[in-house]
């Protein structure tokens, strides 16, 4: 149709529609292959080896809505403003993200012009200055435990290089101040040099 | 407290703790799973030494020790529900895995699930009290995801009433099963039914493979572990070879298919219930894959709003790490990839245990679409998952490397997801049969419904490439 499905790169009901249209024309494209392969006389398994690259692209495309059609009619759940709003960020940024890295296939089928794909790049960099000073109450809303973590450095003190220390020092490797190895084999080899 | 942390923690536009509430579902239950973790966090019997400073042997004991005292733990406390287990679990493994795992996931779900009345009776109990330990073996060394490749063989003896498992080749040894090398003295066993003469597929069957008092090897039984692994350090992934072992005719699972005692065969309504403990898996991966991803993120964000290191302004001090627009280019994408795979986590649960309900009472129609669903977002989440927390170690510089980072732990313990319970290319492609099939159907003019009924259109729209 020539005329991108997208009017508002802003809007995620009209970017759900692009990724399911974005899913359609996937699909369709590598069923009609496989098809046209067995009308041509194809054993069917041949046929659809011969088209397997396209029909994981026609299901990751499936996925990929999928994706983004749950997070979207998530948000409609969520009342609270303040969460609502962050989280319509991450959805947001998630969306424009899934189309910068797959912009080929949103170009290919006409559902964004070339000049929107400039404005999806530069409106990702925008909302990342957005989400920047919620960024860790963002992972601190996970909850997870230090002990869950495991991690030196996302404990939840942050306190990193004094627990990186003291983390070091328990290796077993420092159990001695000299290891057994220097007199068994490195002391020797000196006196012979 | 980092001053970092604090002011960041102070400067957000929103309360983490409703965000949190979101994630699990109400206040309640955030209230609930705060509360089993208390339990975890302040009892001293699970304190042990860090894992990375021990011997594989170590800390596969360290692992049995600490899922004995889980069982014990959870039943002083009541703890029975599956989530509220989860919970419980989830904080005492940190990125550690449970060598008991398949014994409580896939062994004792293709019990209740694939067991006929009188089997459950017996076998249950028998789970429950740990008297039978079991694993799930359906990979083997030579084949994968494509089941109908699988050679082990179960042939129906009509004069003893028995089934005779046997490996024919060395591809054919059963190899992977978490728990299989040391823990297990039982197996439920996918093999190749043989009866009078025919193949009829794919079997699961109940399998002793060590004594139940000496846990010695059974005769014809060969196991052991397969050795040290990119991760699972703690979980002994076993091998286990047959030679022609002999098991009663009740032990093969008859809820859906039956052998007859004169061994006519009894076929299943459908072949695809036996992937429905497949189903039940791929959707928990979901979950996973947010919950693997979102702890990644947790780490390299925290971090990076700790760290300083280079310089915007020249003679300035050095800004936080997380100031840099290409650190924020690298983790706030996979930020919002850990929400979005959070909510289609959830969803998928909720979409799982609603389609079972349905199974139970014989209605099958949204299988095939829950089938192909779940192995679809296996995949997509899992790879998608997968480059993220790598992306995520990275983004914390040189010490990422280190394993007091908690990021390689994640890794390890989370990549296997891209290639167990089915590879990827695989479950995509499983996703692709059921969507050409989907098309085809709309083409005829049949209405679809659920997550293809956008292929209700396509076959009128003619969707073609656009001229630029």
């Amino acid at each position: 149709s020539g005329r991108s499905v997208v009017t508002d790169i802003n809007d995620l009901d009209s970017l759900v529609e692009a990724y399911k249209q974005r899913a359609a024309w996937s699909v369709a494209s590598a069923s009609r292959s496989f098809a046209a392969d067995m009308k041509r006389g194809k054993r069917k398994e041949d046929a659809w080896n011969k088209n397997s690259v396209d029909l994981v692209r026609a299901s990751e495309a499936h996925c990929h809505y999928v994706v983004v059609r749950l997070f979207t009619s998530k948000l409609s759940e969520i009342l609270d403003v303040a969460a609502h709003r962050i989280l319509s960020s991450l959805c947001l940024l998630y969306a424009l993200h899934g189309i910068s890295r797959n912009a080929g296939d949103f170009l290919q089928v006409g559902l964004l012009s070339a000049s929107q794909i400039e404005q999806v790049q530069q409106r990702i960099k925008d909302l990342l200055a957005v989400i920047r000073p919620n960024a860790v109450a963002l992972v601190d809303a996970f909850d997870y435990t230090d002990s869950q973590l495991g991690s030196v450095l996302g404990r939840y003190d942050g306190n990193v290089y004094d627990n990186m220390f003291e983390w070091a020092k328990k290796s077993p490797l420092n159990k001695t101040q000299v290891h057994e190895s220097f007199h068994k084999y490195l002391k020797p080899l000196q006196s012979k040099l | 407290m980092n001053p970092d942390l604090s002011r960041e923690r102070a400067t957000a536009s929103f309360n983490p703790e409703t965000i949190t509430h979101i994630l699990d579902g109400s206040p309640e239950r955030t209230r609930r799973r705060r509360e089993i973790e208390r339990l975890v966090n302040d009892d001293p019997s699970f304190q042990h030494e860090d894992p990375n400073f021990l011997s594989r042997s170590e800390r596969y004991e360290v692992a049995i020790k600490k899922s004995a005292v889980m069982v014990q733990k959870m039943r002083e406390h009541g703890i029975s529900d599956p989530e509220e287990i989860y919970w419980f679990k989830r904080n005492c493994l940190g990125s550690q895995t449970d060598p008991l795992g398949l014994h409580y996931s896939m062994f004792t779900d293709m019990l209740n699930k694939q067991c006929s009345d009188s089997q459950r009776q017996k076998w249950l109990p028998l789970a429950r009290n740990l008297q039978a330990i079991g694993t799930y073996a359906q990979t083997e060394m030579g084949h994968g995801t494509h089941l109908r490749g699988l050679e082990t063989t179960a042939t129906y003896d009509p004069s003893t009433q028995e089934f005779i498992l046997n490996s024919p080749t060395v591809s054919s040894i059963k190899w992977w099963p978490g728990g299989l090398g040391k823990t297990s003295n039982h197996a439920v066993v996918l093999a190749q039914l043989y009866t009078q003469g025919e193949c009829k597929g794919l079997q699961a069957f109940i399998v002793p493979i060590r004594h139940m008092g000496t846990h010695e090897p059974l005769p014809g039984v060969v196991v052991g572990d397969i050795g040290p692994k990119f991760g699972f350090d703690e979980t002994d992934n076993g091998f286990l070879k047959f030679d022609k072992v002999r098991i009663p005719r009740e032990n093969m699972l008859m809820k859906y298919a039956q052998v007859e005692p004169d061994g006519t065969y009894v076929k299943p309504v459908s072949d695809k219930l036996t992937y429905g403990t497949m189903v039940f898996i791929r959707s928990m991966i979901v979950g996973d894959s947010a919950r693997s991803l979102s702890r990644a993120c947790t780490i390299a964000v925290r971090y990076s709003a700790v760290r300083h290191q280079s310089e915007i302004r020249a003679g300035e001090p050095e800004p936080q790490i997380l100031d840099f627009q290409t650190q924020q280019y690298k983790l706030f994408p996979l930020l919002a990839t850990a929400y979005a795979f959070q909510f289609v986590g959830s969803y998928m649960s909720q979409t799982y245990h609603r389609i079972t309900g349905d199974i139970q009472q014989g209605n099958l129609n949204e299988l095939p679409e829950l089938h192909a669903l779940s192995a679809g977002l296996k995949a997509f989440t899992t790879w998608a998952a997968n480059t993220g927390i790598e992306e995520c170690r990275m983004a914390c510089g040189g010490h990422g490397y280190s394993r007091c980072s908690g990021i390689p732990d994640i890794y390890v313990t989370f990549t296997p997801a891209c290639t167990y319970e089915g590879e990827n290319t695989v479950m995509m492609l499983q996703t692709a049969r059921f969507l050409v099939k989907s098309y085809t159907a709309a083409v005829s003019g049949e209405r679809l419904s659920g997550m293809v009924s956008y292929l209700n259109n396509v076959s009128s729209q003619r969707l073609q490439p656009q001229p630029l």
